[in-house]
């Protein structure tokens, strides 16, 4: 269902945004 | 006959949301289509905030998305300086 | 020939205001019995607003993707040049002779990360 649809899609960018700021830390620590 | 394909899709459409409203129609006086309605009615704002939230998400990707652009640019910067130094 | 053309966009020109007309005419008619009230819509509110949400879902959708595929695209972008920084680092300290201390727990941590 569309609901279904936006909690598939919703979480999906929620576990992406981590990842990216995992990311992102680990970076800014390699350059320092 | 793709134009007639496009008349017909776009006719049957009219069609298909006229036989929609006539199914409504009398929905109102049945008590047990009224409280079907008033879920569905519930069932919409449950799936508005959810799209307030996704909408809030996207905004911070695309934020994600350009600070991610500006540490590249910046490794860029420090690859040619050790190039350089190289 | 044209004529039976003209005739015929005629026909569908009527078709489709009579629909048009039909549909108002629906919507009007749900919309007096079932007056909105607080709490209570009626059924062609909720109509347009799912159609509403259905298309704001689709633009969100749209919008989505192509942001993750431009994010992995720098991500890969950035760990490609970490890798050539840290090679060209190492041939320098050939070069010198020069020992580069070891990598910290927090930078080797970093650098599974990345990976």
């Amino acid at each position: 269902t569309l609901k279904d649809n936006v909690n598939i899609l919703l979480d999906k960018a929620s576990l992406e945004s981590q990842e990216s700021i995992g990311f992102i830390k680990a970076t800014k620590v390699l350059m320092k | 006959s793709s134009d007639l394909e496009q008349i017909c899709s776009y006719i049957n459409e009219k069609i298909s949301n006229i036989k929609t409203c006539l199914s409504l129609r009398n929905c109102g006086q049945e008590p047990t289509l009224k409280t079907v309605l008033n879920k569905i009615g519930d069932e919409i704002m449950v799936v508005n905030e959810l799209l307030n939230k996704l909408e809030l998400e996207v905004q911070y990707q695309e934020q994600t998305t350009n600070t991610l652009k500006e540490l590249s640019a910046s490794l860029e910067e420090d690859y040619k300086d050790v190039e350089h130094l190289k | 020939m044209e004529e039976e053309v003209d005739k015929l966009e005629l026909m569908f020109q009527k078709a489709d205001s009579d629909l048009d007309y039909i549909q108002f005419r629906l919507e009007y008619e749900i919309k007096t019995n079932h007056p909105d009230s607080a709490g209570e819509k009626n059924p062609v509110t909720l109509l347009q607003e799912l159609s509403a949400i259905k298309s704001r879902y689709q633009t969100l959708h749209a919008r989505f993707k192509p942001i993750a595929d431009e994010q992995k695209e720098t991500k890969s972008r950035i760990c490609a040049t970490f890798n050539k920084t840290m090679a060209t680092l190492q041939e320098l300290q050939k070069l010198t002779a020069l020992e580069l201390s070891p990598l910290t727990e927090e930078e080797n941590t970093a650098v599974q990360q990345l990976k």
